[in-house]
């Protein structure tokens, strides 16, 4: 079950509706600092359900939402995956998670947001999103951020046993 | 519930061993604090580079630290692929050597698993399978889609 | 008591604004939280790279925190020179281009002071007047004096 | 008034007496992973009077005497500063100033250790040390160690501020 494409719509420096689709193998992202390359990791923990926006480097989870030339008032991540082989319980050649954000400031909290996640473009609860993610097996284990590559070393020697734990 | 968990600890304790070596030629290992009551204690990382004696994690150089820390993920993921994994610069504090030997481990577990991998380093680049360039004008980031080595260096190359 | 903080402030962030300004070709500066009495607040950086608005430290990228916080030590240097720096893989979240203008602005700062700059990174080594290369063999270290740069990529270089 | 030579003997990784003569201007330092570079900088912090073992990789500050092949019992890093510009107010053309650590086991107490200081090799209190290191404009804020690049950033705005407040 294999990532086909990520489609990154208003999130980060991403200002319109932007396609990468992936293969199988080894991709590698590269460019400039400051282009964009580790917002896109960012998009993908977005997806993956990522509750405290400090884990993407924003105060707010509004921040995610681009602000540019034209600012947007919602932002939009999904990733595409392969599923013909049925490995999830989907009757469907490819799954399609999608998650947004979008502002809708009150009177009285300006940063009021919704938040809506969808399954296959219907709505679904985020514990229902979050059974898929885990029958598929993809997690916030898969993903090591920027500067993080010597947390495993770094972190005490029981949070390192539950990740043995989370396995069992 | 005990047994589970040495079910697991004991195939990731191998990966391990057998991962570590591979990378560096040195000794590592994952040792249970308690082994009687696993939960109640940690697990421990016990590394031994080439050459040098066993030493204290918290001694170890930067590219010492991220050979320990990476041949753990990549334990786990021999004992439970995932579909795909993201790392973002996990080069960064290795030499060439190093770099080179983590990239090639990639594009071999990139056979079971899908692997994207952020990168400024051209001895990494060049084990990918495809390359994506990123850049922004603006503030706007725009991908450039399979661009192939040669082009990367252009792009990463000073003039 | 305030007054000499000004005197610094004042030269330091005059010297941030230029520093930033060369590294990037954007604009970056030094803001007091509470001007009246700058004792009871703190001391905010803004950056702003070219193209894009003034940017939250906490949404930077690793290579554009990296120039902001290097502006900052070129910045106080410039005010105060120290005889020497020891800077340990500053280099690390840097893309080719500006490794090597950080690298460039070091040589033209050595001039006034003296540097000692670990790094892994071949552009980086190019701006150096002298290198050293340091080995270890059954951990016990080795340095060899005055290698040259070719002689640094065969080392670096992997086989 | 610059670092002419640092002699490190029996330190972290540095097992016999190692000299590094220094000239003026760029000096770059390179080699393998775990080979010893950032010792060197560890060597330098630690004769700057460095008191927390942490801020050097190490539990305790006997960990920083060379273990190998043959154990020694103490370590010694000596900074050759060149004085001919009389910069500081000794009168000598070079400025020795060396740390030495040596373990000192008492049976209650089997971690104890004697710690040393010297100006151009005589006895010296903490005290004169660090007054001639300010005399000399060298502190720890010379020294950016490895992974700490973005300190400046990621440091409060009221610790930042009083990096100005010490130099005023
Ligand atoms: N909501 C937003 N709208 C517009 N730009 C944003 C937004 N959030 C973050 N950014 C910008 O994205 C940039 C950071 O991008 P990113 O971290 O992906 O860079 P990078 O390619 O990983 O660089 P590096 O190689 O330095 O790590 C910053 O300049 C930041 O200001
Ligand atoms: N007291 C000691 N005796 C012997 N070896 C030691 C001692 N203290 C530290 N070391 C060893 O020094 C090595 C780390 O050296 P150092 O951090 O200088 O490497 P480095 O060249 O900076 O590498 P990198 O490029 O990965 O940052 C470790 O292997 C560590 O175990
Ligand atoms: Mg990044
Ligand atoms: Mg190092």
């Amino acid at each position: 079950m294999y990532l086909r494409e990520i489609q990154i719509e208003n999130f980060k420096s991403f200002g319109n509706r932007v396609r990468i689709p992936f293969l199988t193998g080894f991709t590698a992202i590269t460019g400039p600092n400051g282009s964009g390359k580790s917002n896109i990791i960012d998009a993908i923990l977005f997806v993956l359900g990522v509750r405290s926006p400090k884990m993407v480097r924003a105060e707010r989870l509004t921040d995610l939402i681009h602000k540019g030339a034209k600012d947007a008032n919602y932002c939009k991540v999904s990733l595409i995956f392969d599923n013909s082989s049925r490995e999830l319980p989907v009757d469907s050649d490819e799954i399609i998670l999608t998650r947004k954000i979008k502002k809708a400031p009150l009177p009285n909290k300006p940063d009021n947001y919704y938040s809506y996640y969808y399954i296959n473009g219907k709505s679904a609860s985020l514990s229902e999103f979050i059974g898929l993610l885990s029958e598929g097996n993809i997690s916030e284990n898969c993903i090591v951020q920027q500067g993080d590559v010597t947390a495993i070393v770094e972190m005490s020697d029981m949070q390192r046993r539950k990740i043995i734990d989370e396995l069992a | 519930k005990k047994e589970a968990f040495f079910e697991v600890f004991n195939k990731v304790r191998e990966n391990y061993r057998k991962i570590y070596s591979q990378l560096t030629g040195g000794e590592g290992d994952l040792i249970l604090e308690n082994e009687e009551n696993p939960f109640e204690g940690g697990l421990i990382i016990k590394v031994k580079p080439p050459g040098k004696r066993s030493l204290s994690l918290k001694s170890l150089s930067g590219g010492e630290k991220s050979i320990a820390s990476l041949s753990f993920i990549f334990a786990i993921q021999e004992y439970e692929p995932s579909s795909f994994y993201a790392l973002d610069e996990i080069d960064m504090f290795l030499d060439e050597k190093n770099a080179e030997k983590v990239a090639k481990m990639i594009s071999e577990n990139s056979r079971k698993a899908q692997f994207i991998v952020v990168s400024l380093r051209r001895i990494t680049l060049m084990q990918a399978d495809h390359i994506y360039g990123v850049t922004s004008s603006n503030g706007v980031s725009t991908i450039i889609g399979n661009v192939n080595v040669r082009e990367v260096e252009k792009m990463v190359e000073v003039k």
